[in-house]
């Protein structure tokens, strides 16, 4: 038998001196550490690596901390348009979809894109209709508003530029 | 963007992204994150890769693709295909980030090239590591 491992990442971007508080960097680590539990859980009672990687992910998508799901960050129009991808290793199966707003756990999709469709990768308006086929819920604007967010957005939203997860300019006033 | 990739008792990997895109992103821009080969890639001969970064680069890298064709066709290991692809190949370009992957065997690697990676992990002996890489 096999030996069981799972790893999470949630973000890429700078994070300057002083911007992460003790108290914040507690906060990333517990979701972190909830995560991996969870996901490490389904593998443990011999669940395969597909529910092992969704798990863990739902609860990254949940939190405010990172830049998925609930936690996403601002677009140009101050609307939030979320990524998500799935592969199972053992037969090359795959979802994905782009482009999609309003949906609490876009890796959900993701899946049921890679195991009830016959496509592979759906994006925006049809890809919203998909889920709304399946009965997906959608979540309203407030469920994705955060302060810090959308201060983030504030700043560079004139400059025609874009920004990484947790990317915060030199002379940032919320850095 | 948030990634897991797992290998299960059977030997079976899977890997998913997820992610929010760019602060301040239009014109329908999409990253690597939603693109399998590119930020998400799974092949039980290899490996499972959820990548994190500057997605366009990722894109024009075919990052997560790149590091199991390096273990297929070069008989390179987890930690060096990765560790080529994220320091040498994505860096040529300008591309900064990093990945996580995982092997059948149960091997970990997570290289990155760049500030604020929030990374965990728990390997085959049960060991768990929960880092943020400032």
């Amino acid at each position: 038998m096999k030996k069981i491992a799972l790893a999470i990442h949630g973000g890429a971007g700078t994070l300057l001196k002083g911007m992460m508080t003790a108290e914040k960097e507690v906060s990333y680590k517990k979701t972190l550490e909830a995560a991996i539990t969870a996901g490490y859980n389904i593998l443990e009672h011999n669940g395969n690596s597909v529910d092992a990687v969704v798990e863990a992910l739902k609860l990254l998508e949940d939190s405010p901390l990172f830049n998925a799901g609930k936690g996403s960050v601002f677009t140009n129009a101050g609307t939030h348009e979320m990524d998500a991808a799935i592969m199972n290793g053992g037969n090359l199966e795959a979802g994905a979809v782009s482009l999609i707003s309003g949906i609490k756990n876009p890796v959900l999709l993701a899946k049921d894109i890679m195991e009830k469709s016959e496509h592979v990768f759906l994006a925006g308006t049809g890809a919203m209709d998909y889920a709304e086929l399946l009965g997906y819920k959608l979540e309203p604007e407030d469920y994705f508003y955060d302060e810090f967010r959308f201060q983030q957005w504030q700043e560079i939203k004139n400059s025609g530029n874009f920004q990484l997860d947790h990317s915060v300019k030199k002379d940032s006033k919320f850095g | 963007t948030v990634g897991a990739v797992a290998c299960d008792f059977e030997g079976n990997l899977a890997a998913a992204t997820s992610t929010g895109g760019m602060t301040n992103k239009k014109f329908g821009r999409i990253g690597d994150s939603s693109m399998i080969g590119a930020g998400t890639y799974a092949n039980n001969k290899t490996c499972a890769v959820s990548c994190t970064g500057s997605g366009e680069f990722f894109i024009r890298a075919v990052v997560a693709y790149d590091v199991s064709c390096l273990m297929e066709f070069k008989g390179l290991s987890l930690k060096e295909a990765t560790e080529e692809v994220v320091q040498n190949r994505l860096l040529s370009i300008g591309g900064d980030g990093g990945l996580i992957a995982i092997d059948a065997e149960g091997n970990i690697a997570m290289p990155f090239n760049t500030e604020g990676m929030y990374r965990a992990s728990i390997d085959t002996q049960g060991n768990k590591n929960i880092a943020i890489y400032k």
